[in-house]
């Protein structure tokens, strides 16, 4: 079997949803077969595909709900290479819904455990916070993916995130960081170079040598409802993401 | 007395927390006494202030524990002539402690009633989420004030905040839009300029007229713990929010 990450950060919009959708497609590109699961409320992940998340008659909703049934049922192929879990916007109220459940945060993992067709890649695209959906999802993951914008609040959340991975190893031992991706970056502002610097000293050979910059072409795309591959594919956007897949799947290789 | 607003968005990094401390402090430079509220576990607010989250012996936590003691006992004047009341980390468990409560959406409201000091303005920031510290924030507020970043996502989200402020008026009926504030604004791309166009086209008088600019002045003053007016009192993002402050004022004059 492959590998399963989840793109981890409660600090809101640091790229996670766009590097889900980004670093998938470009692996779906490199002939990997790639799932990938939208877990926030939002449905920012399940947009990006142009899919509206208002139409769905299953969703990781009722994955949550009926995590014997494996993911399957609630699965879709899209034009973009790779399989969706969408989220709905019933998603919204469950989470104090399944706050009372036994093993609350174990749902998604029994779920892809139940899941008889084979990935190359599983990746999670949580909400920002560290309740019950963050949770199933670092629960149901191999690894962990942080993107960091390099801002200083991102950099100040790394403590809070690294506690709760802390916790989750209580009933997930195997649980690691497998990397950080930087986000955003901005080579014409000291503040980007800073924190940068900041984070490659202290988090070191986990910190991915490929940056993401910041490029109005990633936040366009989601208006046309695909993946930075399709709608620009020339842009400095995807040659980042391009690039960070190839460094992804040399750290990863499948076995 | 005066208005309380709240500045709920469940996107991420939108701007609510550089807003309601950019917003905020302007408001006391202009001579009026302000209280802030941090209501995020990511206790960015507090950060922003230069207070460190984990020396607190109270915190919103405590108030929203002891409604009835109103929120004097845990807060504190700053050095950027706000009151604020922090976020501590004891937050981050809260959510779900608070779930089970009866009356949980209204434990803030209930403290500040309980609360005799005389505030021009009281300015909750919220978590990237319509969880209980949300609709703790929605609840208590007489207006909500959306930062909306010029992004796709951002914009999609309306309709998920603007069902949840019609659920929070079943028990808090006086509650509102008060108004859209454009954050992170980029008068070079197209993207921006046409976002704004239909924010402004569909919310008309509701969205103000000053535009929040991208300066990364605003992002570097956290590092300092100083709000932009302290850190950068001539930057972009400083004029702006001075210039929002008045429009407030001028659009919700305390009697
Ligand atoms: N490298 C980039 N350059 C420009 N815009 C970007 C880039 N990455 C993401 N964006 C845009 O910035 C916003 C935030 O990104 P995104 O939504 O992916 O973050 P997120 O962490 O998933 O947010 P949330 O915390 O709300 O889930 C989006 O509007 C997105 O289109
Ligand atoms: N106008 C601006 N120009 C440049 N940077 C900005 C601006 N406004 C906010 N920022 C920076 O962008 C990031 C997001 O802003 P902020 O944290 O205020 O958003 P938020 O909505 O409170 O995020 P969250 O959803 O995590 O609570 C922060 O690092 C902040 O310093
Ligand atoms: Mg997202
Ligand atoms: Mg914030």
């Amino acid at each position: 079997m492959g590998h399963t990450f989840a793109f981890a950060m409660q600090k809101g919009g640091v790229g996670k949803t766009t590097t889900t959708l980004s670093l998938g497609t470009m692996l779906a590109g490199r002939g990997h077969r790639v799932l990938l699961i939208d877990l926030d409320p939002q449905a920012n992940l399940t947009q990006g595909l142009g899919i509206q998340p208002d139409t769905l008659e299953y969703s990781v909703y009722e994955v949550l709900l009926n995590p014997e049934r494996g993911v399957e049922f609630a699965t879709q192929t899209t034009a973009a290479g790779v399989d969706l879990v969408p989220a709905s916007l019933d998603l919204a109220g469950a989470e104090l819904e399944l706050a009372g459940k036994v093993g609350r945060e174990l749902l998604l993992r029994k779920a892809l455990r139940a899941t008889h067709t084979a990935y190359d890649y599983i990746l999670i695209d949580p909400p920002p916070s560290l309740g019950i959906f963050s949770l199933n999802a670092l629960a149901a993951a191999d690894y962990v993916l942080v993107p960091l914008q390099l801002h200083a609040y991102a950099l100040k959340a790394m403590p809070q995130l690294e506690a709760t991975i802390e916790l989750i190893r209580e009933i997930h031992p195997n649980l690691s960081i497998g990397g950080i991706i930087c986000t955003l970056a901005d080579r014409r502002t000291n503040l980007s170079l800073q924190i940068e610097q900041q984070v490659r000293t202290r988090y070191t050979d986990l910190v991915f040598e490929t940056t993401i910059p910041i490029n109005v072409k990633l936040a366009e795309a989601p208006s046309a409802g695909q993946p930075i591959g399709v709608y620009a594919p020339q842009s400095a956007g995807a040659i980042a993401y391009a690039t960070l897949a190839a460094e992804l799947e040399a750290r990863y290789a499948t076995p």
